[in-house]
Parts: C-alpha cells; structure tokens; sequence
C-alpha cells in the first residue's frame, strides 16, 4: 500500500508516524512546490501526516490537504 | 487498511482505540484545519474515532464527521 | 474488514459482542452527533450491535438505524 | 465474511447456529425496531437464522425476513 | 462461501449433505415462511438440499426453489 | 466452487464423480421437479454430471440440461 | 478450475488427458444429448478434450464443439 | 490457467513445450475439425503451440491460427 | 502468468532470455505465419523478446511487433 | 508494486529512501527527457521522491512533478 | 509483474538495475525498430529504465519513451 503527495507549495511536510504501542514522528520529509513523494506504510509507519497544500492520491480516491 | 481524514476545522481529534479484550484510547492526534492524516488499522489499533469537522474517505465510501 | 458507523443524535451507542461460545457484550462505546467511528472486526469481537439513530457504510452498502 | 441485520419491528431475533457435526442454537440476539447488527460467520457460527421483520443485506444482495 | 434462502411458504427444508466418502442428510432446517437462513458450506456440509417454495441467493444469481 | 442445480422436472440426476486416478460414480442424489440443489466440488467429487431437465447456474454462465 | 459441458447430440465424449510427462486418455465419459457434465481440472488431469456436438462453456467465454 | 482450442480443419496439432532448461516438444495432439482442446499449463508444460487453423480462446482474448 | 503471439509470416522467433544475474538467450522458437505460441514466465524465463511481424497479446493489451 | 515515470526535461532526479527506522537517500537515478524509468518498492525502498518536470503513473491515476 | 516494450527506432536500450542496497546497471538489452520485449521484474532487477523511442505498456497505462 502506498500513496501519492503532489506539493502545491514549497515547505509541505510527510510526517511519518511510528507503528507500535506508541506513536511518534520518526520522520519528517519536506517537499518543495512540484515535488512529489510516493509513500509505502511499512513495518515503522502506520500513518501520515500531512501538513501544508498538497494534493494526495490514495486507494479511496484524491484530496487536497491546506 | 487504512482510512484518510481530512480536517475541515482546526481541533479534530482521531483516537485509536486498542486491540484487544480492553477498549481504551491509546493515542490521540490533533489536526488543525486543512491537514490530513492517513491512517491504518495495526496490530494496537482496531477502532478509530473521529470529533470535530473532518471528512473521511474508506473503502465503503466519503462520510463527513461534525 | 471494518465498518463505519456516523452518529445521527447523541447517545448512539456501539456494541461489541464476544468471539467464541458465549456472545456477551464486551465493550460499549458511545457517540455523539456527528462522530464517526471506524470499527473492525478482530480476535475479541465477531458480532457489532448499533442502538440509536446512525448512520452505517459496510462493504454490503449503507443503512441506517434507528 | 459478515452480513448485515436491521430489525423493522420489535422482537426480531438472530440465531446462531453452531459449526460441527451437530447443528444447534448457540445464540439468540433480540433486536428491536430501528436496532441493527452486523454479524460474522465464526468458528463457532456456520448459519444464521432470522426471524422478525428485518432487512438482510449480504454479498448476494438484500432480502426482507417477515 | 455461503447462500442466502429466504422460504416463501412454511415448512421449506434445507438438508445438508454430508462432506466425505458417503453422502447423506446430516441436518434438516425447517424454516416458516418469511424466515431467513444464511447457510455456509463447512468440513461437514459440501451440498445443500431446498425442498419447498423459496427464494434463495447465490454467487451464481437468484433462483426460486418450488 | 460450487454449482446452483433447479430440476425441472421429476427424477432429475445429479451424478458425483470420483476425484483420482478411476472415475466412477460415487453418489447419485435425485432431484424432484422445483427442488434445488447446491453441490461443491469436493476432496471425493471432482466432476459432476446431471441428467433430465434441470437449470444450472455455474461461475461460467447458466444452462439447461434436458 | 471447471469447464461447463452440454451435449447437442447423443455420443458426446469428454475425455481426461494425464497430468505428467506422459499424455495419455485415462478417462472417457460418454453424454447423451441433453446430458451436462461440469469437469475440474485436477491431479490427475490437466486437458480436456471434446469430440462431437457439445456447447462448452469456460472462463474464457462459450463455444461449440462439432 | 488453461486455454481453449478448437480446430477449424481437420490435423491441427497442439503442441506441448518442455518447462526446464530445455526446451523440447513432449506432446503432440491431433485435433480434427470440430473438435476442442482444453489445455492448462503444467509442471512439464509451459509453452504451447497451435499449427493449423484454429481458434484460441486465452485470458487475453480470442484469437485463430492458420 | 503467459503471453500470445501469432506469427504474421515466416521466420518469426520469440526468444527467451535467462532468469538471473546473466542474461541470455537460452532458446529461440521460430513460428511461421499463422502458427500461434502461448508461453509462460518460468523459472528459467524471465523475459521475451520477438522479432519478426506477430501480434502479441499481454495483460496490458495487444501490440503488434515488426 | 511500481510506479512508471516519464522525464519531460532533463535532469529528473528519481531518489530511493531507505526502508527501515532511518529514513536516506540511498539512490539518486538522473533521468533525461524523454526517458522512462519503471520502478519497484523493494526491501530497500518505502520512498520516492521525484524532483523536476515528469510524468507519473501509479496506481491512483497519473500526475505531474514539476 | 511484466512490462510489454516495443522498440519505435532503432538502438532502444532496456535496462535492468539491480535490486539491493547498490543501485548498478546489470544488463542492458537493443532493440531495433519493431522489436518487442516483455521483461519481469525479478529478483535482480527492481528497476527498469528505456532510453530512446518506444512504447510502453504497463498496468497502470501506455507511455511513450522518446
Ligand atoms: N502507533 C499507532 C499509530 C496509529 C495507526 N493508526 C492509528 C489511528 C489512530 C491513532 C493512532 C494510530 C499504531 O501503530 O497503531
Ligand atoms: N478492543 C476491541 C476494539 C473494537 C474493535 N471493534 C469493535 C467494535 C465494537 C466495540 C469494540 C471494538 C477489539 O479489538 O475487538
Ligand atoms: N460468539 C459468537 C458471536 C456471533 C457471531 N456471529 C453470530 C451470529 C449469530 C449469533 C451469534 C453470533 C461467535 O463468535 O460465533
Ligand atoms: N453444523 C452445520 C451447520 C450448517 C452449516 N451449513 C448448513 C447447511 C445445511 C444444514 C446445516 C448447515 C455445519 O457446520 O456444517
Ligand atoms: N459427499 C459428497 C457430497 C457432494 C458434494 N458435491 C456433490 C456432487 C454430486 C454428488 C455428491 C456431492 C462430497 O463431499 O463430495
Ligand atoms: N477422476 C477424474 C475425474 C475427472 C475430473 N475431470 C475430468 C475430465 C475428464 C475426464 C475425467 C475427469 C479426476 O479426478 O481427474
Ligand atoms: N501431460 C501433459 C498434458 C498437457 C497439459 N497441457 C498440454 C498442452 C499441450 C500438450 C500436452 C499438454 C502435462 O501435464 O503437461
Ligand atoms: N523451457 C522453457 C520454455 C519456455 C517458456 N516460455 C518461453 C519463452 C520463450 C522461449 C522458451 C520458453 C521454460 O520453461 O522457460
Ligand atoms: N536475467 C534478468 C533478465 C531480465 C528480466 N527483466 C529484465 C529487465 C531488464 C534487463 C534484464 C531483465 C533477470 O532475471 O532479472
Ligand atoms: N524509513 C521509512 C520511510 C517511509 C516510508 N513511508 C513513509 C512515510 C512518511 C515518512 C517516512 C516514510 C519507513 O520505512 O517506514
Ligand atoms: N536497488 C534498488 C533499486 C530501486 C528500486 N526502486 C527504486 C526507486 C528509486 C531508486 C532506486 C530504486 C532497490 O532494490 O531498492
């Protein structure tokens, strides 16, 4: 399982978050306007934040994150 | 499996709910207005519930949480 | 698999009824207008009982209860 | 594999009937009018009878128990 | 993988067969009409028998037993 | 896998073949006109036959054998 | 893995082709005209070969043998 | 998987390539006109090719030999 | 998983390259027109090549080489 | 899984992050116009970042890195 | 998982990268105008990159490398 983040703007950031009994940021990937980032959920993360104006592209369609 | 929350206010809260014979929250996010996360269902996690303005995308459909 | 259950009026309540040989409740969670919870079935919970106005998207479609 | 239960009057009831050599009634869950269960075949669960008005929604489509 | 036969009169039969070397009637369900059973093929049932007037519901499509 | 068999008419035969190295006839169940009959393929059945007129309803389309 | 069988005429023969390095006939059923035979794929066979009027029907779509 | 084969003229061949570092002719099959071939792949099959006219039915779609 | 390719004139070859850290050819198959070859990847194959005027048919649709 | 990218420009930057609690760079593959790379998610690669002006197509649609 | 290319000049270049920490180029395969391949992602090969004109056929769509 992966998702597509489209950067609408410079400074949008990925933040993926531990799997595990607690749930932390393990990684913060910045992407500027343009750049796009193609994630997998994995074995350290099981969810993913996304702050700033992207658009995302997922199995249950597409949204704009702000 | 994972669902997508998109926070349409600030303050929206998503809380995982723990697996097994006990039902508590072990974690919760808050999003500000236009984030958006997306989560999985884990090894910890086997409920997730949504407060505030958000919308959700899942595999049965878009529901919008208020 | 999971269900998702949108909360129509306060008070909606979620039950989880028990795998095995005996069905008891073992969990009630409870929701107020407009939560939504997403709810899978797991190891503890093979049976799902809604009371009060909500509405319900399952891979069979959408209903609501009363 | 679960199938979805809304009871359209007061009284309607859910038999489980046991898996095994032997077929028996384990389980009988009352439903009232609006109250709606979705229910899994278990290892303990390999038919369901229903009684009452409902409506049934399964993978083979819906059909109104009377 | 289940079927869905909902009885149309009373006093519809639904046999199971027995899976194994020899085939024959381990269990008669009697069902009045309107009642509703969802019968699952198991390691004791490979064939599933309907004598009386019923609707039933497969993966193949719907067909009405007399 | 299994097959949807409707006898037509009195006396229809659904005939189960060996699975192995011999084919021979292992079971012979008779159907009367309007009973349905649900059958598997099975570790003892690895082809079935039917005779009379009866309507078949298979993953590859339905049929009428005469 | 099956294929549907319908004779057209009396004298149909579906015939077992051996899985192995050897091909050979292991098994000949005979159809009469109206008869249906609904055949695996198994252990012991892996080709299926049809002589005279039959209408077949497979995953790949139907066709008559002559 | 298997393919569907029915001569169009009487002494179309099918023929069975070794699977293997070699790669050899281990089966021939004569097919007269009219009659069909249901073929899969095997242990010792993983090519097969069609001399002489006929029609070919794979899960990419139909397409005749001359 | 397997490929079609009909030849549209003589001399066609399809080659199969070796799985592994070495790629070669370890066997050509020459078809003339209108002889059809349904090969699969194998253990041994892990690409094809095809010279020559033939119409292909893959997963991804038909494409005709020259 | 893979995704497929198109360089419109030269000098596309296609950038693998590691798999695993640390998340690197750990291949910059550079692309010219016009050039098609097709690549894995793999044991080392959860990530891809894609800078400059391309094409993708994944399995959520296609769109464009600037 | 296969990809189908199909060489629209001459000198069309498939390259295999290797899959593992390293990233190296470990074959590279001409194809001359209307040459077809069909290349498997493998356990040597993670990546694929075509230079030169040809079209490509994936899962996710046809593209055109220049
Ligand atoms: N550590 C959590 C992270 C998480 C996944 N899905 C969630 C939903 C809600 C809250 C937290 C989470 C887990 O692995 O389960
Ligand atoms: N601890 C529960 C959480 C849960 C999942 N689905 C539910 C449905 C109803 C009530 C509780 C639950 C479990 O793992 O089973
Ligand atoms: N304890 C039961 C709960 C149950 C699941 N599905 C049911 C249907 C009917 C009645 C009870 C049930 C079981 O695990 O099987
Ligand atoms: N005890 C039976 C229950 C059952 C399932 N499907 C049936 C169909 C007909 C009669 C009984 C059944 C079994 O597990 O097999
Ligand atoms: N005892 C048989 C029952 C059966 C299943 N499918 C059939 C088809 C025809 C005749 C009998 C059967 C078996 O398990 O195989
Ligand atoms: N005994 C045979 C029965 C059979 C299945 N499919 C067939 C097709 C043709 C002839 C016989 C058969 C077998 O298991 O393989
Ligand atoms: N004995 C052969 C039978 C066969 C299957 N498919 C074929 C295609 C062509 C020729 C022979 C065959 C095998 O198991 O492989
Ligand atoms: N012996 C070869 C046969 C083969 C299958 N697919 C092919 C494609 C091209 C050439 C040969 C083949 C193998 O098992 O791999
Ligand atoms: N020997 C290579 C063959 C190959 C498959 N796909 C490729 C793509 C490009 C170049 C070579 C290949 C391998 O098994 O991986
Ligand atoms: N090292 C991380 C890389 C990663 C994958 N998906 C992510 C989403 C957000 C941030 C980092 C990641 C991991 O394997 O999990
Ligand atoms: N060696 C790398 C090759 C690779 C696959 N997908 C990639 C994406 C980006 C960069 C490199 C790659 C790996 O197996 O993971």
């Amino acid at each position: 399982e992966y998702i597509v983040i489209k950067a609408l703007e410079d400074g949008v950031t990925i933040i993926g978050l531990t799997r595990g009994q607690q749930t932390k940021f393990h990684h913060t990937e910045k992407l500027d306007a343009g750049e796009v980032m193609v994630a997998q959920f994995t074995e350290h993360t099981s969810a993913i934040k996304i702050r700033g104006k992207a658009e995302l592209m997922t199995k249950h369609g597409s949204v704009e994150s702000e």
